[in-house]
């Protein structure tokens, strides 16, 4: 049975999909059966694993209107245990489509229920809002992964996402935990990084995943060739700090 | 007879806040009138110039509500010719609550019409997102500017974004014009800016301001102390291109 994690945060830029497609690739690295769903329209994920709009004709859009079933649009990546949901351009119109759909918050988690079984980890990558799409990932997952960019205004914006997090699991998903905030973009160069870094520690103390990921061009490079950052460069400070991050991750999932 | 300028792109962290905010008060230090709207529920431009939620009673929610006019919620900021709406959490109930309002993308235009005459230049900071409130301002504008990241990611977004642009051109404001594309985060060290840089100008050429926004610390830094890099340290690379860049636009309004 997967355990649905839902990487999240509305603070824009913040390093979520970064996050998704290399945590993705290092857990399929260790041979973990991951899937890796594109819920943000603006479809990174999917061109981060070299999935272009003009590839695709059956992506999640499908999957969130109820036209096709999960196992239906998931296509197989460069890794042999990552399989992707791509999202595409459509994706736009679905929070409008949806508004007034019956059971519009629980789409996403029953596409998921069918194939469940069929993975180790299930990932989920969201756009910068608090709108419908993210809704449905936090109630379709069993814990949210937030990254932390080391930056002031990253910082402030943690206590709204707390709340949203604390309203979904009183009305729609009791069991939602936080998995982890991830220190992301954190540049041993500059105060600003360490002085975040600290803060968060200290409020959100073992919920601080060990591994930061360091700010490395690497990772900003990988996306323009459609590969994750340890198939670009598996030397790179990106790419181990993410097989180190996959580990972490492992090691709670196993402990608990 | 004001400009109005929205501050757009709907990838997130690409630099429009500290955009908004550092052009606004680069206005304002050349005594250009200026009115900043915070129109993003993060409410980080009011942050930015040190206006916390806890701090104000009325901000752009009640006017995007009808409650109130721009004038009353309206209020000073430590520089003389900045002018600042502040936005509080109230504006995450915003998209909901108007989706099925009467007239629901010209609220912003019809309020801003009361004041228009009382300032040299408009400033709309939106959220990371082409939902209802980035739209309010797309049709309030006069024009667009685009901060563009120097980042591929950024760059694969800004075809959806000029798209949109188009849509809202045709059916809602036809006089909306792109006031400019700004490269930010350029980081002389690595080729990938270089790289965007010269795909940018190819694509677009005159349209991208002339002025780069560096890499600058000091900019990420400045809004913990709740002011403008111009105020928090005059001299950084980071204040200095702000300022450029007002220059370079009060040129381009003036000439037409
Ligand atoms: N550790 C890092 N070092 C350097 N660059 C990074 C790092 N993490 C992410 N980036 C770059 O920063 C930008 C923002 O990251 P990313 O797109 O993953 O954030 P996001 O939270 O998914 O953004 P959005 O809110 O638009 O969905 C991208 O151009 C990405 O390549
Ligand atoms: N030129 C720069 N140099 C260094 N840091 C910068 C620069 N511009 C912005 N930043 C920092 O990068 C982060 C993202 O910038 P900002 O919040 O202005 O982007 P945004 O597009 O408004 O984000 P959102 O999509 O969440 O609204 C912030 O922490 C900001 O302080
Ligand atoms: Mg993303
Ligand atoms: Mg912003």
């Amino acid at each position: 049975m997967a355990r649905v994690i839902a990487v999240a945060n509305q603070k824009g830029g913040v390093g979520k999909t970064t996050t998704a497609v290399n945590l993705g690739a290092s857990l399929a690295a260790a041979e973990c059966r991951t899937l890796l769903i594109d819920l943000d329209p603006q479809a990174n994920a999917s061109s981060s694993l070299g999935v272009l709009p003009g590839d695709i004709s059956d992506d999640v859009y499908r999957v969130m209107v109820g036209e096709m079933t999960i196992a239906k649009v998931a296509r197989e990546t460069m890794l042999q245990y990552l399989t992707l949901v791509p999202a595409s351009g459509d994706l736009v119109g679905a929070e409008i489509e949806l508004a007034s759909a019956e059971g519009r918050e629980r789409i996403l988690e029953r596409a998921i229920a069918d194939i469940r079984d069929d993975y180790r980890v299930i990932l989920i990558d969201t756009p910068p809002s608090l709108g419908l799409l993210t809704l449905n990932a936090l109630v379709a997952a069993d814990s949210v992964l937030i990254p932390l960019q080391c930056e002031y205004l990253a910082l402030e914006g943690l206590a709204a996402l707390m709340k949203t997090i604390d309203r979904v699991r009183q009305s729609l998903n009791p069991d939602l935990a936080v998995e982890g905030l991830l220190l992301t973009m954190y540049d041993l160069r500059n105060n600003l990084s360490a002085q975040v870094a600290r803060e968060a520690r200290e409020h959100f103390a073992e919920l601080v995943f060990k591994t930061p990921v360091p700010r490395n061009v690497r990772l900003s490079e990988a996306p323009s060739h459609g590969k994750p950052a340890l198939l670009y460069d598996i030397n790179s400070k990106g790419a181990l700090s993410y097989l180190q991050l996959a580990e972490e991750l492992l090691e709670r999932i196993e402990n608990g």
